[in-house]
């Protein structure tokens, strides 16, 4: 899936 | 980003704005736990720091900006300019025993052993106890004002809504962000109670409503 470490959520 | 997650953040924003307009109204943050909403402000400031370092939208980095200003502001209206209407005989919550553990989890349970990341985690146990003060706060005072359980529906219900966020990412795009899921999961549960109240009194008109 995609990176969790991409923080895109508020 | 999808209808859920949009939601979800106006839900959050609809919350902050009626507590804030609530206080600035009425000039009184009587039944207001100021802990709870320092509590806010901290996870707030922990978790966009990346706020400088890395952009993901317009959006974002607006939205990010406004929750920082707006819940910096409400803990200024609280402390400082209408201190006196501050009840701080009710607001008594030991926020050292929801600290210590958040802090102690964050550095056991996280995706990387750094500070930004670690900062971040924290502020994501964080948020699932921050409502502690508050909801501790009405139980000691017996009840709470209409406009404060309106303003406790839509915080609880914008991380309910992040669940069905994740839900659905999980399914269309495999996304799935373990500690943020599981902490949302154990902070929506801590509204249910209050959400069941919610529903059969508040909505009934009765306007004020109280915690067993």
């Amino acid at each position: 899936g995609t990176d969790p470490n991409l923080k895109d959520e508020l | 980003m999808n209808i859920f997650r949009l939601a979800g953040d106006m839900s959050h924003l609809v919350a902050i704005l009626i507590l804030l307009l609530k206080i600035w109204r009425s000039r009184s943050c009587a039944g207001i736990s100021g802990k709870s909403q320092v509590l806010f402000a901290l996870v707030f400031t922990t978790r966009y720091l990346d706020l400088f370092t890395s952009f993901i939208s317009a959006y974002n980095t607006v939205m990010k900006v406004v929750f920082l200003a707006l819940s910096y502001a409400t803990v200024y209206l609280i402390y400082m300019r209408f201190r006196n209407s501050y009840d701080s005989e009710n607001d008594t919550f030991r926020v050292e025993f929801l600290l210590v553990p958040v802090i102690g989890l964050s550095f056991l349970e996280n995706y990387s052993f750094t500070p930004m990341e670690i900062l971040w985690t924290f502020s994501i146990f964080l948020e699932s106890v921050a409502i502690m003060p508050q909801l501790f706060m009405i139980t000691k005072t017996g009840e709470a004002e209409s406009i404060t359980n309106h303003y406790l529906f839509f915080l609880g219900l914008y991380r309910a809504l992040y669940i069905v966020n994740w839900v659905w990412r999980y399914h269309t795009e495999g996304f799935f962000d373990q500690i943020a899921v599981v902490s949302g999961v154990v902070q929506t549960i801590f509204y249910c109670d209050f959400f069941y109240l919610y529903v059969t009194r508040v909505l009934r008109g009765r306007g004020k409503m109280s915690l067993p």
